[in-house]
């Protein structure tokens, strides 16, 4: 139980440096076990180094830098040990537009082997979406679904 | 193994039956402040077992049945359906496609089915223990919880490794 | 002391569900005294009624419409009582598109009174301002600004 | 009364100083993720005599002075201040443009001033009493703290109440 925890440990400690330099564009991040004597119950720390800037606690970290490491850590575990499916509401809403870009570039690299289902206000995501579902509230305080093309919202975002 | 349909009727706003067909790939949901896209996500995690009202955002688990707006009268319950597909075996059952189905009635009282049989909620539990879709697990993530995932709480990171492992 | 404090509940109650009305085109919105027998200690609790909705309590609301309702109590706050100056981080984040436009038209329309500073990634909100200062990040991980003309991110953001 | 200008150097991330020169009406403030616009936010809470550090979302009140980066060396002291125009007589001070200072030192030692002369916290704490502007107010509004403004919490709202009477 032990070797497996640090080898599922280590993978997702790689996976994750590597997702925090291709979401950031450069800097990377690490994974602290806090207590090497007690491995079966230990916390586990995370360190974020933006490009150019020191190796940081995260709560030092911006709004939309937290985000975009927790959205790497996010993507890490689902690349090691894949979900059938992923609901994602609005994980993008603090991320400026260019890193939006890079979020959605990267949700549309992973996801051969992952359905998602996301949630967002954000032009950048839908524009990588296969398939968008409308939701409007009637004047009668309902929900309803549209199924919209994709090319509709595009217009109107424009 | 993917999702492939949801059913939603009665759940918060979604007060006439409503129809997802989802296929493999990214499905965005959009639409204004208010239109009912969260009470998707959270219809989601409550078929999945969820027992926690408060992460459903409401006070008692009836405020998750239509509750009426100034032009239509509340529902007497709720249900949602999830068609899964299981071609690959993934989910410990036989079937190539497996329907969970969560029913709640005023009373308080909830339901469970797999493939329309009823059974308990342990089975439900049971059926998704391991894949990521359990109560703990990290592929459902609410509105604003993302920044949660990197809590400056290192027991909160472990148990998403636990989770994982 | 007692008849102050409800003279100025009175009035941000009527301006809070004015304001309310105005950023949800329509829909009203209320302030409740918990406790009438002990008026210099009672808790305030806030309902409110989105165009065609029931009147709820808070907490049933959506991320967007909450964040519209708290924009709707701070800006009847101000209208009382103006601050010398206000600092607003982002408190259109959650909001779709036509709600910053609504946000925006009234933050235009109450500037006249007060001087807001606020730190935005949304065009609606630009597109109000009357100055914009540009932050960036230095390869040397230090913070500079630079004055932008409105035009030029504008220009960009279409 | 108006906040006309702000100079800031060594605070968070303004290694260099850096002066805003505002305006009545509205400023905006864009840049990038992690380019240091909350930073300039944070600012103005320090200058104004914050004192609880995690609201500046640090851990120690040192935390606040440049930390140094891959290329930068840390800095040994931070130094913000404020400069509001008084003509209408609204702060209690016989001037018409009135400067406010807060500096501090690796030791932890923080000193205030006003209109370059020393002066306790009280003293900057008094002067901006009743405006708004002050710890508990309502007038600075951080990233993410919106919905907090209607926190389901009664007491909380009054106090927002109390500090607008
Ligand atoms: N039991 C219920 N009956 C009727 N309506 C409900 C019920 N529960 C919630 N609602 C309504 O559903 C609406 C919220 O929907 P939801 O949170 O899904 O919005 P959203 O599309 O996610 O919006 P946002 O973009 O602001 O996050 C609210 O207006 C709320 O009043
Ligand atoms: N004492 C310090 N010394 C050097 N850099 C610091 C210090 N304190 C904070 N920082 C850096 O400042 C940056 C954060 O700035 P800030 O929170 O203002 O970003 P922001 O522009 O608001 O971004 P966002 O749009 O993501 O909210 C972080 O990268 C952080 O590491
Ligand atoms: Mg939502
Ligand atoms: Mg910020």
């Amino acid at each position: 139980i032990q070797r497996q925890f640090v080898e599922q440990f280590e993978l997702i400690q790689t996976k994750f440096n590597e997702t925090f330099s291709m979401l950031f564009n450069g800097g990377s991040a690490g994974l602290i076990i806090l207590d090497n004597e007690d491995i079966m119950e230990t916390g586990i720390e995370i360190v974020a180094q933006p490009p150019g800037k020191k190796l940081k606690s995260i709560t030092l970290l911006s709004g939309g830098e937290k985000a975009l490491t927790a959205i790497a850590l996010l993507f890490s575990i689902i690349s090691i040990k894949p979900a059938p499916f992923c609901v994602l509401d609005e994980i993008d809403a603090a991320l400026d537009d260019s890193n939006v870009d890079r979020f959605a570039g990267f949700l549309s690299m992973i996801t051969k082997d992952n359905q998602f289902i996301t949630i967002t206000h954000r032009k950048g995501t839908m524009e990588i979406a296969d398939r968008m579902f409308g939701i409007t509230m009637g004047k009668d305080g309902v929900s309803k679904m549209l199924s919209v093309q994709i090319s509709d919202i595009m217009k109107e975002a424009n | 193994m993917y999702l492939k349909k949801m059913e939603i009727y009665g759940f918060k706003s979604f007060a006439d039956k409503t129809e997802l067909d989802f296929k493999r790939g990214i499905t965005a949901i959009v639409g204004p402040n208010g239109s009912g896209k969260s009470n998707i996500s959270d219809a989601i995690k409550w078929v999945l077992g969820e027992q926690k009202i408060k992460s459903l955002r409401g006070t008692k688990m009836e405020d998750v049945i239509f509750a009426g707006t100034l032009i239509r009268k509340p529902l007497g319950y709720a249900e949602v359906t999830l068609v899964i597909d299981n071609s690959e075996g993934m989910l410990n059952l036989d079937y190539s496609e497996i329907s969970v189905t969560r029913r709640i009635f005023r009373s308080g009282e909830s339901e469970y089915l797999i493939n329309k049989n009823q059974c308990r909620l342990k089975d439900v539990q049971e059926l998704f223990a391991d894949t990521g879709l359990g109560k703990e697990g990290y592929s459902i993530i609410g509105q604003g919880k993302i920044d949660s995932i990197v809590s400056s709480n290192p027991q909160d990171i472990r148990n998403l490794f636990d989770e994982a492992a």
